[in-house]
């Protein structure tokens, strides 16, 4: 179809007609402008022999320093297929990062089907990709981590609960392991959004309102810090491509009465996700009474 | 008991740290990969066991326990690749649930044909799409498929530890026109 907006009951996305992009989300009664982008962090080359020359690998995340994130595309192609039950938009940002949002008929969150890969490997640096959220919650430097898929941790950027901290690394000395959530929270709108994985990953948040995670990463040159050989995996003579979830939730931070809180709905989600139901498939059986 | 113990040593072998950070070599990484579809592959054959038991009412334990309904999973489904939903014209789907309380899933299947009539445990005919799946994922690199698009459809209410079993099947050029 050629519409821009996605709806199905209380849940929906509305991209900007002129690049395709994700503009807002609506879902538990609130509509929120979120922009949405894929970007790379230019991976840092260097001869290993003093710290400031580390490059980027398998142990450490380490972007060029002061360089920014490169956008992958200001605009993206994209297809809407609107159904009963599902409805999605498929994004195509370049020849190898492609996105389908979706919203289903009884689901209270937004899915985000990110394809990365082949990345190339022509460059110098490795690109190591993320997916950016933008809104514009006044969040004061704070942003929420899982621990393990455990508790939620308060993280605040450039900050350690227990000692006064110079980072030398911006971005990395602000990433931590997600292994399932990645929460923002504006307390003046009364208003959470979390981002749900599939798998764990790294996330920060590296501007007020922002939430990014990694989801792909090349790194052409070995850190020496012990694997002794270059971050570039092959699969079928490629790159290998990444293919994965993210699951967008809004909602009131605050518990309301009678109502199911944001985070009891996210940790719906989460068990749902880890704890998936298996698909099996067998040839047709002929005793009718056997599906019943 | 003994099916588990190969997946259980995987296990043991991914405690590794380097298993843990992503910090191997390729060749380690792929032998991790044997390793682990090792592991899965022994623990398919206790689904099937206890999942056909379970539906079949038959019990198939003993020395060589030869399950009376094969369950199929489908590995390449993270490429929207199935040669079971492909290549079949009629098949049932059996979706479990792991939690203990009810769940919904969204099933999706890779298919080549035009039209599919999927049924529920009770006889009822469910709400199906078509979805093509994005152009993208069509060219994965190893990707071995015919497949344009994905069959939708609700498994809703999946009992709490339990399973529901739905029958699918594509329907004929003449019921398509007819329709």
């Amino acid at each position: 179809e050629d519409v821009t907006e996605l709806k199905s009951g209380g849940v929906g996305v509305v991209l900007d007609p002129n690049t395709g992009l994700l503009q807002e989300v609506i879902l538990n009664g609130q509509t929120v402008k979120v922009a949405q982008e894929f970007l790379y962090y230019e991976g840092f080359v260097g001869d290993n022999e003093e710290p400031k020359n580390r490059s980027s690998g398998a142990y450490i995340f380490r972007p060029v320093p002061d360089k920014d994130a490169v956008v992958v595309a200001e605009k993206a192609q994209v297809k809407i297929f609107r159904g009963t039950i599902v409805a999605e938009a498929q994004q195509i940002f370049n020849e190898w990062v492609s996105q389908t949002i979706r919203i289903y008929d009884q689901e209270n969150l937004i899915e985000f089907e990110w394809l990365v890969g082949p990345i190339p490997n022509q460059d110098a640096n490795g690109k190591e990709v993320i997916t950016r959220f933008t809104t514009d919650f006044a969040t004061k430097s704070t942003f929420y981590t899982d621990s393990n898929g455990r508790e939620m941790l308060k993280r605040v950027r450039n900050s350690r609960p227990t000692w006064n901290l110079t980072l030398e690394e911006p971005v990395a000395g602000n990433y931590y392991p997600i292994t399932s959530k990645l929460s923002i929270v504006d307390d003046s709108r009364d208003l959470q959004l979390s981002l749900l994985t599939d798998r764990a990953q790294g996330g920060s948040s590296l501007k007020d309102g922002q939430l990014e995670m990694m989801i792909h990463r090349n790194c052409l040159h070995d850190d020496a810090f012990g694997v002794g050989e270059a971050l570039d995996e092959i699969a079928f003579d490629k790159g290998l491509v990444a293919r994965g979830s993210h699951f967008l939730v809004v909602g009131p931070h605050t518990n309301k009465t009678g109502e199911i809180s944001t985070t009891a709905q996210e940790r719906d989600i989460a068990q749902r996700k880890v704890l998936d139901a298996w698909v099996l498939i067998s040839p047709a059986y002929n005793d009718s009474s056997y599906l019943s | 008991w003994v099916d588990l113990n190969a997946l259980r040593e995987a296990m043991g072998v991914m405690q590794h740290h380097d298993a843990i950070t992503g910090t191997e070599k390729q060749h380690v990484a792929e032998d991790y990969a044997r390793i682990l579809q090792g592991g899965i592959d022994e623990c398919q054959f206790i689904v099937n066991s206890a999942l056909s038991e379970i539906i079949t009412g038959e019990n198939n334990t003993g020395d060589n326990p030869t399950p009376k309904l094969p369950l199929n999973s489908c590995w390449w489904t993270n490429v929207s690749s199935c040669s079971f939903s492909e290549n079949q014209d009629e098949f049932v789907v059996t979706v479990y649930n792991p939690l203990s309380r009810p769940v919904t899933k969204y099933v999706r299947l890779p298919v080549l044909g035009q039209a599919y009539e999927v049924q529920d445990p009770a006889g009822t005919s469910l709400v199906v799409e078509l979805i093509p799946i994005p152009e993208p994922v069509l060219k994965i690199p190893g990707r071995q498929s015919e497949a344009k698009v994905e069959l939708v459809f609700k498994a809703a209410d999946l009992p709490p530890l339990g399973f529901k079993s739905y029958s699918v099947k594509k329907k004929s050029g003449n019921e398509i026109l007819k329709e």
